[in-house]
């Protein structure tokens, strides 16, 4: 009831959008309700849902900012089950105006009081470790960190861990995390050297088994605005990310 | 003398590092003097160069938030003639506490006083459009925009042209911008045809004709800690980015 996923990374482009709407894909094929919440003033998880970000009147940025119900926020998407709450650029000044609240890493979790009735709640973060972030993580149950087999990428793992130190000597302290490889291609030798590094790194309770490989239908869904598992069913990232909601249900704490 | 370029985008992941350091090293293969500017917490670009970011005491941190003079921050690379201000995890919290003060958008522009001697001066930005990237776009006299000839990529240039109204408005009315399609790989249908509608919507004055493809030898050469043309000469990025460096001198402003 109401479990909570943060998708977030320090380093930008690394799939955190893509993963975040295809993972929520994936979990409703299954019979499952959810919310995601876009947290990126980018608003690219509204847009890959098909709303158009500078329409919306209420988004997170009424939550997190002017103390808005989130539930007032909530919106419908074309996929039944699948709900939203929307940013736009206006989320852009919550850096600055966040940190002088009381407090201010916890108006996310507070703001999810008992009334939601989903089964998951997944946050698509900014590519930043500031405040907006810091509340996803507070609120998260599990944070999943989407990266490339990179050089910049594997780096920004560093900045990732003394971020999860952080919020759980603070104020979330059962938090787990799970990083997941994306835009993976075995043809690349970095790819296939650094994935080794990050098993040696990090292991089986640090580092997913399911590989997210490139797949040029993810660059086009969020064009359609749907899901990839709704818009080429048996491709082959839709079939990765379904296992990648089946192996966190099955080995993942609580989920 | 000391010509500013910012190399900044919303969007994460489209090569913003990347540009800054490659374009750095055609530059100074064509005998400029150049130096090199991280103002993003992650310290790819310190990394990039063969520097570790933790292990820096003084950075361009010291010089926005605690009016250390630039020069003192100055270390030099493994390339002659190409110098570097670092970056480390302490800039993170410039997003906070650089709103705080008077004028504070100008206080990278007023560091670069008369002293400094270099041909061209390279900012890297991070995916943000907060208070340290708009340092940068008042400071720069040409902004690069490198973007992929993706969805998301394609929308963040909507917010960029935002920035550059609001920076022309204030401080900076003399900047020019160019956008840079990066990572661009022909045989991708999605690439060619968001290729076509950047020709299209912002023509020859604002989109370079100079495109960089993928080529996994830039994943390398982070690694080394050197610029592509210093790590690979002949390579097919090595060049574009050395016909990127031409065509700014040829066709933009004061280059
Ligand atoms: N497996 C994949 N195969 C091919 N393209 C992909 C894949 N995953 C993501 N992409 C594309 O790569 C780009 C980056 O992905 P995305 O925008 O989801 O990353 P992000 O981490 O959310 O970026 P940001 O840091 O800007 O928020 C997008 O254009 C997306 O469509
Ligand atoms: N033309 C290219 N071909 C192949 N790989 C590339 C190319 N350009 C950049 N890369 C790789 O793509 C990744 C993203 O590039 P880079 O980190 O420079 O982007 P960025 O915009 O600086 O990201 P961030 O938003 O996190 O600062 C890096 O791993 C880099 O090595
Ligand atoms: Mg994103
Ligand atoms: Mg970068």
């Amino acid at each position: 009831m109401n479990y909570t996923i943060a998708i977030a990374n320090e380093k930008g482009g690394v799939a955190k959008t893509t993963t975040a709407v295809s993972l929520a894909g994936a979990l409703v094929q299954m019979g499952k309700r959810i919310l995601v919440v876009d947290l990126d003033p980018q608003s690219n998880l509204t847009l890959a849902l098909g709303h158009i970000p500078h329409h919306k009147e209420m988004t997170i940025a009424s939550v997190l900012l002017n103390s808005e119900k989130i539930s007032n926020a909530i919106t419908q998407t074309q996929i039944e089950n699948l709900d939203l709450v929307p940013s736009n650029s206006e989320l852009g000044v919550a850096e600055r105006f966040l940190p002088v609240r009381k407090n201010y890493d916890t108006i996310l979790k507070n703001s999810l009081g008992g009334f939601l009735d989903y089964d998951y709640i997944i946050f698509d973060c900014p590519p930043a470790l500031g405040a907006v972030t810091l509340n996803a993580l507070t609120a998260a149950n599990l944070l999943i960190i989407p990266t490339q087999a990179e050089y910049f990428s594997a780096y920004a793992l560093k900045n990732m861990m003394a971020a999860i130190r952080q919020v759980r000597s603070q104020n979330n302290p059962m938090m787990i995390y799970r990083i997941l490889v994306t835009m993976y291609d075995s043809r690349i030798r970095a790819h296939r050297t650094l994935h080794e590094q990050l098993i040696t790194t990090f292991g089986k309770d640090g580092l997913l088994e399911t590989i997210v490989e490139i797949d040029t239908k993810l660059r086009e869904s969020p064009i359609i605005g749907i899901p990839i598992m709704h818009y080429v069913s048996k491709s082959r990232s839709a079939l990765q990310y379904r296992a990648l909601a089946e192996e966190l249900i099955e080995n993942v704490g609580e989920m």
